[in-house]
């Protein structure tokens, strides 16, 4: 039998707000150190990785390798019905057919339980090679969504120059352009709030908007989002979930021709 | 003009 209770359960809601509208069905693999998810959107210009180690829950059971397949709206929906508060509790039993989520209040006088029906995906998996990026950039997660929010006003793509000073969001189109610079901060009363960057080479790319702004979602999950850059290979932008995994997109970057 | 790749020109199916 596959267990895995999550005290945290709003951990679970704010994941799948996250890449619901990114990936429609998604194959949950579970296996004894954890719980994983690696899944592309369909035009395969983006990829979503999540990992979540079995220590982050209480208890883990997973006694044999288990592909759960679930469709994401649906999950989605379902996980509406928790209320923030709830521990939640992801089952599937040997041989069945379902995935089982049961809803507790932290009270435990509340106890709400939805089966699941699985569901068969063909999900390719891609191999992500070990890189050592150019640049790494740390900033607040909102301060990333709002970024993202302000250039698709100007335009669907934004080019993001890493330098020593800094980092720089610009884009344009037909009504005009514009651009946000952050500086690398000095002093900040709490290193959530900081903006650093890790520049081995000055890199400067283009994204899509569409896609930057689905991955922004994640801000609710983790204060601070990190985004590596290399020339020419896709981005990494990765929320941390607490002390027990992370949230990891990939995005292929627009190549001049 | 810039154009989109596809992530699958950079990182290869298992």
């Amino acid at each position: 039998m596959f267990e895995a209770r999550l005290p945290q359960g709003q951990i679970l809601k704010k994941l799948i707000e996250a890449v619901r509208e990114l990936v429609t069905d998604a194959n949950f693999e579970c296996k004894p150190s954890g719980l994983s998810l690696q899944a592309m959107d369909s035009s395969h210009v983006s990829l979503v990785s999540l990992l979540m180690r079995a220590d982050g829950f209480d208890p883990y059971q997973c006694d044999r390798n288990r592909t759960l397949g679930i469709n994401l709206r649906t999950l989605a929906s379902v996980l509406k019905c928790s209320s923030n508060d709830d521990i939640i509790t992801i089952r599937a039993e040997d041989d069945g057919d379902s995935a089982i989520l049961i809803f507790e209040s932290p009270s435990s006088d509340r106890l709400s339980e939805f089966d699941l029906k699985l569901v068969d995906i063909d999900n390719e998996q891609l191999v992500i090679p070990d890189t050592q990026y150019d640049a790494v950039v740390r900033m607040p997660s909102a301060e990333f969504q709002r970024i993202v929010r302000d250039m698709q006003i100007l335009g669907d793509s934004v080019t993001i120059a890493c330098s020593k000073d800094g980092v720089k969001f610009s884009a344009n189109g037909e009504i005009g352009s514009g651009s946000v610079r952050l500086k690398q901060s000095s002093a900040v009363d709490s290193e959530d709030d900081a903006v650093t960057v890790d520049l081995q080479q000055a890199v400067s790319l283009t994204f899509a908007l569409r896609y930057l702004s689905l991955f922004s979602k994640a801000a609710p999950l983790s204060p601070t989002v990190t985004l590596s850059f290399s020339k020419d290979v896709p981005l990494l932008v990765e929320f941390r979930i607490a002390d027990m995994g992370h949230l990891r997109f990939y995005l292929a970057p627009k190549i001049d021709e | 003009r810039a154009a989109q790749k596809s992530l699958l020109a950079f990182f290869s199916r298992q």
